[in-house]
């Protein structure tokens, strides 16, 4: 049975069968179409980097007008990720236009990484350190990476 | 929750992680 969401999940894997998009990959997961895994590959020159961040993301049927839920799986330190893993991006709630594809989420939320706003945090210990002790916060950050090497 | 999943769908992570590690290939950024 195809319905408007799965139409629009059919096209949103497109990006990734054309080309491979640069650090982050998804698709839906064997056994349930409306549940995809995904993974954000952080870039050189960043904390995050070489870190293999896994999520997963869950699809209503009224997507794409109702945003996915998305959440690590990856152990994460970083001020907008809660402890559960669910991201705190404006990309993600009330700012969100359907035309935002599964590929703009992932990019948005790879970008995030390196840029937060330390004003509205969902994990404060990690805005804290990273407004008064970057040093320190680059060594959370580094442990979480190895850590996503072994957590496959 | 995490890591049950996690296990379950290994080999669909692996797959993910050398896709988008091949992104960057392309992109010359990794060797």
């Amino acid at each position: 049975m195809s319905t408007p969401a799965l139409r629009r999940l059919m096209r949103d894997l497109l990006p990734w069968q054309e080309d491979p998009l640069v650090g982050v990959s998804g698709a839906p997961s064997e056994n349930n179409i409306m549940q995809w895994n995904a993974v954000i590959f952080e870039p050189d020159g960043t904390p995050f980097e070489d870190g293999t961040f896994k999520l997963v993301i869950e699809f209503s049927e009224e997507y794409p007008d109702k945003p996915p839920t998305v959440r690590f799986l990856s152990k994460m330190f970083h001020p907008h990720v809660y402890a559960d893993g669910s991201i705190c991006l404006d990309t993600l709630q009330d700012r969100r236009s359907p035309t935002y594809d599964v590929s703009s989420i992932l990019t948005s939320i790879q970008s995030l990484l390196d840029e937060p706003n330390p004003n509205s945090p969902a994990n404060s210990q990690a805005a804290q350190l990273y407004q008064e002790n970057k040093r320190e916060y680059e060594k959370r950050v580094s442990a979480i990476v190895e850590q996503s090497w072994n957590d496959s | 929750i995490h890591s049950k999943y996690r296990k379950k769908h290994q080999n669909e992570f692996q797959l993910l992680v050398d896709q988008a590690k091949k992104g960057y290939k392309k992109t010359g950024i990794m060797s």
